[in-house]
Parts: structure tokens; C-alpha cells; sequence
């Protein structure tokens, strides 16, 4: 494990947290996209089917089972949660995302490392990964204004895509085998989908203003 | 050990 790894998964479970903390304090969900919370369920139960068959180490299953947990309960409040669900932007978060879906799994059985369960679903969950934060970038935009907590969830969530790539490149001078394709260049696409969202973050950042979004 | 073939990455 190197630093890039270590920061990229903290700045993931940093935005967890922010998450959980926005719903948990405010008791509401606004500015938040069901569509892609359920997509992370999906990624995480469908990449960590190894949790039980593949140790790795303590802290990989810890990590794997905080994932899983967090994300079933976020959707699970933003779902069914007496008050959280009120506040639920449900007619602004209308993301056609059964066509994500379809079109990862697709991909997963055309491009895998190998084809079995395990690969297919892996690889699978790394191409959802990679476009399931499109719902919560339209619902962003839609709105136009973004709450601080919410800003800060989606900028950890592209902070911990960042530290990934570093990892890789990292990971690539200093482990003689170290090609993971598949990973390193879905990881990009995910990235990439971070930039326009980082641009108006740093700006408003700059200048010390409320996060906006040009419609 | 075949570091390419382990999924060490969360």
C-alpha cells in the first residue's frame, strides 16, 4: 500500500461520511441522486463478491464491509426514512440509468480479464463505477445551487478518483507487473467526468462564494 | 505471487 492508495481511500470514506453526515444533520436528502447511490450499492455488491473467498488483508475486508453497509443505508434512508425521504429530488433526478447498467454489463461480457463469475462481475462494477456519478452531476446542474456538504461530497469523491491514478502510475514504476488495464483506464473516464464539476468548484473556492453551476 | 492477478484495490 502506498501513500496515493491510503489518501485516495480516506478521501473515499471522507465523502462517505460527509454523506452520511449531511442526511444524518439535516435529516434531509436535497441535491443528493438516489439513482446514483443505488448505482454504488450495485458497484460495491458486484465487485466485492470475493469478500468472503479472497483475503487480502484486515483492513481490504473492513473497508469492503463499510462500503457495502454505508451505501445500502444511504439508499435505504433516502428510500424509506420517514422524514429523509420527503426532501428527495425525485422529479429533478430522472437519469435513464437502467441504460448505464445495461451498458456496463454488456461491456463486462465483451471486455474481462477473464471469464468467469467473479471477473465478469468485477469488471462490470469497475465500468459502473466509472459513469455512476453522472446522475448526481445532472442533478447538480438541474438544481444549479449546491449546498456546502453536498459540494464537498462530490469534490471527495473526485479527490479519491485523483489519488487512484497516482496510485497507478506509482504503482506502475515501482511493481514490475503491474498492468491492470482495465482499472487504470476506466479510472480515467471516471476522472475526466470530475473535471467541468472541479473547475466551478475551485472557482467559487477562489472566491470564496457559494458553489453554482451554469445551468 | 502475481501481483497483476490479485484484486488488492478496493
Amino acid at each position: 500500500m502506498n501513500i496515493f492508495r491510503l489518501a485516495g481511500d480516506m478521501t473515499h470514506l471522507i465523502s462517505v461520511l460527509v454523506l452520511l453526515l449531511k442526511i444524518y444533520a439535516t435529516k434531509s436528502c436535497s441535491g443528493i441522486s438516489l439513482k446514483t447511490q443505488e448505482l454504488y450499492a450495485m458497484v460495491f455488491l458486484a465487485r466485492y463478491l470475493d469478500l468472503f473467498s479472497d483475503f487480502i488483508s484486515l483492513y481490504n475486508t473492513v473497508m469492503k464491509l463499510v462500503f457495502i453497509g454505508s451505501s445500502l443505508a444511504i439508499v435505504w434512508c433516502m428510500r424509506y426514512h420517514r422524514v429523509v425521504r420527503r426532501s428527495y429530488d425525485r422529479e429533478l433526478d430522472t437519469f435513464r440509468y437502467w441504460i448505464l447498467v445495461g451498458a456496463c454489463f454488456t461491456l463486462a461480457l465483451v471486455l474481462h480479464e477473464k471469464f468467469s463469475f467473479q471477473e465478469v462481475f468485477w469488471a462490470f462494477s469497475i465500468y459502473l463505477e466509472a459513469v455512476a456519478i453522472l446522475p448526481q452531476l445532472v442533478l447538480l446542474q438541474r438544481s444549479g445551487n449546491v449546498d456546502n456538504l453536498t459540494g464537498q461530497y462530490v469534490f471527495f469523491l473526485g479527490a479519491y478518483r485523483a489519488f487512484y491514478i497516482l496510485n497507478w502510475i506509482y504503482r506502475y514504476l515501482t511493481e514490475p507487473r503491474f498492468t491492470r488495464w482495465i482499472s487504470c483506464v476506466s479510472g480515467l473516464v471516471q476522472t475526466a467526468l470530475y473535471a467541468d464539476f472541479f473547475y466551478y468548484y475551485f472557482i467559487s473556492w477562489k472566491n470564496n462564494a457559494k458553489l453554482q453551476l451554469p445551468a | 505471487r502475481e501481483p497483476s492477478n490479485v484484486k488488492d484495490e478496493l
